[in-house]
C-alpha cells in the first residue's frame, strides 16, 4: 500500500 | 496540514536560516560542527529523492527544495568559503559511529526492501542522531554562542512540534508511522538536556551558554 505520509511530511 | 505541523516546518526553516545568517554575517563558522551540517545535508538528500517520484503539493516541493539548497549552502560556507574559521580541532565526533549503526538499522527495519524505502528509513534514523557532533562539540569546548543556541532551540522545537503533529494526526486521521515516531522521540530526547540549559542560562541574559 502506498504511504503518502512519508512523502507529505518534511 | 495542521497547526503543529506548520509551526514545526516554520521553526525548522527558522533554525536553518538563523545558522546560515550567523555564518554569513559574522563570516565565521566558529563553534559550528561541520560534521552535523554534512549529516543534515545527507538526511535531506536521501529523504527528498521522492521529489523525482511523487508530487504532493507546491508547498511540499518548495519546502523540500529550500531545505536541500539551504543545507548545501551551509556546508559550502563551512568547508569552502569560511573554512579558515572552522574549528575542526573541536569537531572530533566520530561520524562512523553514527553512520554504521544507522545504515545497518535501516536495512533491518524498514517498510519495504527497496532502495528508495531503505534510503528514506536511513534519513529518518540519521536525522535522529545528526545533531550529536554539534552537541559533542559544545560539551567539549564547554560553551556556545547565544546565536548557536537559538539555532539549536528552533531545531529542537521543530521536532517537539512534529510529535504534537503526530498525536494530532493519530486522533484525526487514525494514522501513524512508527519509524518516524520512534526516531522523532529519540531525537527530541537528545535536546532535553540542551533545552534545560537554554532556558536556565541563555534566556537569563548571558551572551554565551557555558556549561558547569
Amino acid at each position: 500500500e502506498y504511504n503518502v505520509f512519508k512523502h507529505d511530511e518534511l | 496540514m495542521n497547526v503543529f505541523r506548520l509551526a514545526g516546518d516554520v521553526s525548522h526553516l527558522v533554525a536553518i536560516i538563523i545558522l546560515l545568517l550567523k555564518i554569513w554575517r559574522s563570516k565565521s563558522c566558529a563553534g559550528i560542527s561541520g560534521k552535523s551540517q554534512v549529516l543534515f545535508a545527507l538526511v535531506f538528500t536521501t529523504r527528498y529523492l521522492d521529489l523525482f517520484t511523487v508530487f504532493i503539493s507546491v508547498y511540499n516541493t518548495v519546502m523540500k527544495v529550500v531545505f536541500l539548497a539551504l543545507s548545501y549552502a551551509t556546508v559550502y560556507l563551512i568547508y569552502m568559503r569560511f573554512r579558515n574559521s572552522y574549528n575542526s580541532e573541536n569537531d572530533t565526533f566520530r561520524v562512523e559511529f553514527l553512520l554504521v549503526p544507522v545504515i545497518g538499522l535501516s536495512f533491518l527495519e524498514n517498510y519495504a526492501f527497496t532502495p528508495l524505502e531503505i534510503l528514506w528509513t536511513f534519513s529518518i534514523f540519521l536525522e535522529a542522531v545528526a545533531i550529536m557532533p554539534q552537541l559533542f562539540m559544545i560539551t567539549k569546548t564547554g560553551e556556545a554562542e547565544s546565536i548557536t543556541t537559538h539555532y539549536l532551540f528552533f531545531l529542537g522545537l521543530y521536532r517537539a512540534l512534529y510529535i504534537a503533529n503526530w498525536v494530532w494526526r493519530y486522533h484525526t486521521e487514525s494514522f501513524y508511522d512508527l519509524i518516524a515516531i520512534v526516531s522523532g522521540v529519540v531525537q527530541t530526547i537528545f535536546f532535553c538536556d540542551f533545552f534545560y540549559l537554554y532556558f536556565t542560562r541563555v534566556l537569563r541574559g548571558r551572551g554565551k551558554m557555558t556549561l558547569p
